[in-house]
């Protein structure tokens, strides 16, 4: 009892008031762990851990927090310990009352505790109460969430069984980004990666499915649903083999009558992707060797790039670099005439002092809004097309509207711990 | 250890595990209302941390029947108006119809497996909070303490 009044001393100090103004963790990065007397006689511990490790994932996946196992530490020095335990226990004071009813609970303090007179199961198994779901729900108390009624939050009090995956819906996501805010950070590169496919009649359709790349990680944003898609990030070398595993610069896709080439560019050197065989060329069809030089491919462009894009209006490849664009002919494998020019020449302000002022870090454009975006920190500026001429024709072709922020418009596209990479 | 058969555990056998005691009467399901704060708010973070001193660890279970039992019966009795109120108030956040009466539905409802959390809490995010933690609580902390008064 003295140790326990120890710990809630410390960690009272670890709670402060959230951006929003409540109460919430104040740090980013926290401890967890699964306490040596606190194992669960129905699973084995590997599974268990593996079950906490999914969920705490799950939290990092729609929220700026991170979380790692942590097994070596002092154990005042977690911030959530968890375990399971019968009638009372783990020197708590709020018995469990067997099988049925109350199937845990959990503590501002960091602690959560699983009744193990329940009959706890793993995932995907069909009888039973899933650890993982109660596990989910018990961190979002542990995070600072209420219960919620909503039919489908994870905040509900009730265990209703689970559906074949449960996730957390998008009112859930924004009850704790009301606490912890929203997933900010750079990108290295964003694209729509167009891909083709035949129907069961035999017809080639086009598709395309929307990437966003942080260093040596990437999500697939689901456009329709407003997030990315679930269990992502993922690691760079798992879904994009033969690229440089710590992350690329830009992605370009040359797509005209005569040609079909998808780039990546990392410092000095771009690889050509081969979307047949899902993996970079070491020799395309040309007969070009891959990695190749930015200069020997693009002569006139300087390296290493910020980022790029490919205009298929123009059929020319916009390279950035620092405040210059360099604009270069893909027909003519020439700089277009008069390029490099200043960033804001090409791309003027339409309200004046709001512009990226180079360096930007993605070029993107979007098939689902059919617009160029330039993201630069955690910021994105729309670049004026058509559409919005017609609008407002006074404003300048290629001209940057007002800024917003990367995850007013994009969901959800949080870091995890790299240790939670792989479960 | 629990007796399984098969790999997975799926089998496992509980053959010495208590049982929750089902909620079948208005009296259990007053407790359950109080417990989960339907009929007062309750301090849960206050909860757990008070009764880390050995000398005044009890069970909130007792603490609750306790309510019930001794005495400020001035409070609640099963046909008052405060324990119809918290049963309509749970039978609305549970979706079910709303009428004020232990029904079968709201048994069903109460006796489902369930987070311990209370559903309805003080305010922990009420800025004064802190100033009236000893006079916002309910009931079952006056005779909380009034027992580890005792006790002591």
């Amino acid at each position: 009892k003295r140790h326990l009044a120890a710990l809630v001393a410390k960690n009272r100090r670890r709670r402060d008031l959230s951006e929003a103004g409540y109460m919430a963790f104040s740090k980013r990065v926290l401890k967890w762990r699964l306490i040596g007397e606190g194992y669960s006689s129905q699973l084995s511990i590997e599974d268990q851990r593996y079950i906490f490790r999914l969920a705490f994932r799950m939290w990092s996946e729609v929220s700026p927090l991170q979380f790692v196992e942590d097994t070596r530490s002092p154990l005042e020095d977690v911030d959530i310990r968890l375990g399971f335990g019968t009638g009372r226990h783990l020197g708590c004071n709020q018995r469990f009352d067997g099988t049925g009813q109350e199937f845990a609970h959990a503590w501002f303090l960091g602690d959560i505790h699983f009744d193990d007179d329940e009959h706890f199961t793993g995932p995907n198994t069909g009888s039973g109460i899933s650890l993982l779901k109660v596990a989910v729900h018990e961190i979002g108390h542990v995070l600072g969430l209420p219960h919620i009624y909503r039919p489908g939050s994870i905040m509900q009090p009730s265990y209703l069984p689970q559906d074949s995956g449960f996730e957390m819906d998008w009112m859930d996501r924004r009850a704790i980004q009301h606490l912890y805010g929203g997933c900010k950070g750079r990108f290295s590169t964003v694209f729509d990666w167009i891909r083709k496919e035949k129907t069961p009649y035999g017809e080639v359709v086009i598709r395309f499915n929307t990437y966003f790349m942080r260093d040596s990680w990437y999500w697939l944003y689901e456009n329709r649903n407003n997030r990315t898609r679930f269990g992502d990030p993922v690691a760079l070398q798992i879904g994009w083999r033969g690229i440089p595993a710590d992350g690329v610069d830009a992605y370009v896709h040359v797509w005209s009558r005569k040609r079909d080439a998808v780039y990546f560019f990392k410092g000095t050197q771009f690889w050509r992707y081969d979307n047949e065989n899902d993996r970079v060329f070491r020799q395309d069809p040309e007969g070009h060797r891959y990695p190749r030089s930015i200069s020997e491919g693009f002569p006139g462009v300087f390296s290493p790039i910020d980022t790029a894009f490919y205009d298929r209006r123009d059929a020319r490849i916009y390279f950035f670099k620092n405040t210059l664009v360099y604009a270069f002919d893909v027909e003519a494998n020439s700089l277009a005439r008069g390029f490099p020019r200043s960033i804001r020449d090409v791309f003027p302000a339409v309200e004046s002092g709001d512009h990226p002022d180079g360096n930007v870090d993605a070029a993107y454009f979007s098939y689902t809004h059919n617009t160029v975006f330039l993201l630069k920190g955690t910021r994105f500026w729309r670049v004026v097309g058509s559409r919005e001429r017609r609008r407002r024709p006074s404003l300048q072709r290629n001209g940057l509207l007002p800024h917003k922020e990367v995850d007013e418009q994009w969901f959800d596209i949080c870091n995890v711990h790299p240790t939670a990479l792989r479960l | 250890e629990k007796v399984f058969h098969n790999r997975d555990h799926s089998d496992v056998q509980n053959f010495n595990s208590r049982q929750a005691e089902a909620i079948t009467d208005k009296y259990a399901a007053e407790l359950f209302l109080s417990r989960y704060g339907f009929i007062k708010p309750v301090n849960w973070e206050e909860i757990q941390l008070e009764d880390l001193e050995p000398s005044s660890h009890s069970d909130l279970l007792d603490d609750f029947e306790g309510i019930i039992q001794e005495g400020t019966s001035s409070h609640y009795s099963r046909d008052s108006r405060v324990f119809v109120s918290a049963l309509e108030e749970f039978q609305r956040v549970s979706a079910l119809p709303v009428t004020g009466v232990f029904d079968e539905a709201t048994k069903e409802a109460m006796n489902k497996p369930r987070c311990g959390v209370p559903d309805k809490e003080v305010d922990p995010n009420d800025p004064v909070r802190s100033h009236r933690r000893r006079q916002s609580v309910n009931i079952s902390v006056d005779v909380h303490e009034s027992r580890a008064v005792r006790r002591r």
